[in-house]
């Protein structure tokens, strides 16, 4: 564990919190895609098989544990509690066109062509690419909400953080996994366009809206 | 260049 992946995995931790707490405290998951929640919640029961197979240590557990129910309490809450107040019709982007590259890359390039294995590799693939539907709701309506701006923030700064802690842990200790960091890089690079509107108008105290 | 298949990362 090294400050990069801590910092990290708290702002992936902060991201989901802010999340859920919107919707709760508003009663509305208006401005949120169902279908990044739904990629998400995939994301983490794929890549968190391992919680049955191998312990690594409690805040492994922990933190795994925490991603897979919070991610299921969202989806829960947009398609079930509040669905009302779900933009369906915002929220349009196909989540094949992200599943299915990403099953048949996972099956193409990975370290081991085992079942554990594939299904980590998809988790990662598809982790890069899930928020583009809540990217494209947001550039559908134009605009987002405060609260929603900062979720995407600490969720996009987690990545970033994460590439981070790869370069410290070449230097330090020698370890380099390619799959991780190219998909953590593309992941990065889908946010940069946001974070140049987050630092530009959200920080000061501006609404996110975006340029005509 | 070490990789290890037990993932220790979130």
């Amino acid at each position: 564990m090294n400050i990069f992946r801590l910092t990290g995995d708290l702002a992936h931790l902060t991201a989901i919190i802010i999340l859920l707490l919107k919707i709760w405290k508003t009663r509305s998951c208006s401005g949120i895609s169902g279908k990044s929640q739904i990629l998400f919640t995939v994301v983490y029961i794929t890549r968190y098989l391992d919680l049955f197979t191998n312990y690594i240590s409690a805040y492994n557990t922990l933190m795994k544990i925490i991603f897979v129910v919070s991610s299921l309490a969202t989806v829960f809450l947009i398609y079930f509690k509040f669905k009302a107040t779900y933009d369906r019709n915002h929220d349009t982007f196909r989540m094949e066109f992200l599943i299915i590259p990403s099953i048949i890359l996972a099956l193409l390039i990975r370290h081991e062509f085992t079942v554990m294995e594939v299904l980590w590799t998809f988790s990662i693939y598809l982790e890069a690419v899930a928020i583009l539907p809540q990217l494209f709701l947001v550039s559908k309506t134009g605009e987002a909400e405060t609260i929603t701006s900062h979720y995407l923030f600490a969720l996009g700064s987690y990545r970033g953080l994460y590439l981070l802690n790869w370069i410290w842990r070449y230097y330090f200790e020698n370890f380099l996994d390619w799959i991780s960091i190219v998909a953590g890089f593309v992941q990065t690079v889908l946010y940069c366009d946001f974070f140049y509107l987050y630092v530009t108008r959200v920080l000061h105290g501006r609404k996110l809206r975006l340029p005509a | 260049i070490r990789y290890t298949l037990l993932k220790d990362e979130l």
